[in-house]
C-alpha cells in the first residue's frame, strides 16, 4: 500500500515510505508553492485584476489556480513520447506513472495538452487566454459579479481580436480556445477528487 | 472538503503572494 503522488508539480512521484502523510504533504507543498506564486504575480499584471474586490481576487485565484497551471504546464505532457516531466526535472512514462496508480486524470491531462499545444498558440495569445481562464465570473464565492463580469467580456474580446488580427484564415481557433473552458472546469474537478482521495488516505 | 483550495493551504498562499509585502517580510 505504498503511497505515491502522481503529480508533475511533486519532484518526483515517490514517496518516502519513512515520512508521515504530514510530512509528504508540506514537501509537495514547498514545491508547488512556487508555481502558485507565480500564478499570483501573473494574476497582478492582468490589467483590471487588482481593482476588483480583494475577496473577488482571492477567490478567483482559488478556484482558478489549477485551471492556470495546466494551461501554464501543458509542454510538461509530451503527447508524442507519452511522458510527464516532474518539476523535478525527470521525465516518466506514462505505463510507469499508471502503475504508479495515475487513472483518468492523467488520460485526460494528454488530451487537453495535445489539442492545447496543437493550436500553435504564441506566448501573447497563451498569456491572454491564461487571462480569460483565470476571470470567470461563475466560479463559486463571486461578491461582485458584475466587475468580474465586465472584466471578463473585455479580456474575451481582447483574445478575440488578437486571434482575429494573427490567424486571419483560421477562424475555428477562438472557438476552440473558448471550448477549452469547459474542458479545464472538468479537468479541475478530477483533480479536487484526487487530492480529497489523497487527503482521506 | 468542499473546498479543496482552503483545505489544502492555497488559499493562505494566494493571500500572503497578494499582499507581497507580508510575504518579503517572512522570507
Amino acid at each position: 500500500n505504498r503511497m505515491h503522488l502522481v503529480c508533475p508539480m511533486n519532484t518526483s512521484p515517490h514517496v518516502d515510505p519513512q515520512k508521515s502523510g504530514h510530512e509528504v504533504w508540506e514537501e509537495f507543498s514547498h514545491s508547488f508553492t512556487p508555481a502558485v506564486r507565480e500564478v499570483v504575480e501573473f494574476a497582478k499584471k492582468i490589467p483590471g485584476f487588482r481593482e476588483l474586490s480583494q475577496h473577488d481576487q482571492v477567490s478567483l485565484l482559488k478556484a482558478g489556480t489549477f485551471e492556470v497551471l495546466v494551461v501554464r504546464f501543458a509542454s510538461l505532457f509530451d503527447v508524442k513520447d507519452r511522458t510527464v516531466t516532474f518539476l523535478g526535472g525527470k521525465r516518466y512514462s506514462v505505463d510507469s506513472l499508471r502503475a504508479l496508480g495515475a487513472g483518468d486524470l492523467l488520460n485526460s491531462m494528454f488530451d487537453f495538452s495535445e489539442k492545447l499545444m496543437n493550436l500553435g498558440l504564441s506566448e501573447e495569445e497563451m498569456s491572454l487566454f491564461t487571462a480569460v481562464v483565470l476571470v470567470s465570473a461563475d466560479r463559486s464565492g463571486i461578491e461582485n459579479v458584475n466587475s468580474v463580469e465586465a472584466l471578463q467580456e473585455t479580456l474575451i474580446r481582447a483574445l478575440r481580436s488578437l486571434i482575429t488580427k494573427n490567424h486571419p484564415n483560421e477562424a475555428s481557433i477562438f472557438t476552440k480556445l473558448l471550448l477549452k473552458l469547459p474542458d479545464l472546469r472538468s479537468l479541475n474537478n478530477m483533480h479536487s477528487e484526487q487530492l480529497l482521495a489523497f487527503k482521506v488516505h | 472538503f468542499s473546498d479543496p483550495a482552503s483545505n489544502l493551504g492555497l488559499e493562505d498562499i494566494i493571500r500572503k503572494a497578494l499582499m507581497g509585502n507580508l510575504e518579503d517580510r517572512q522570507e
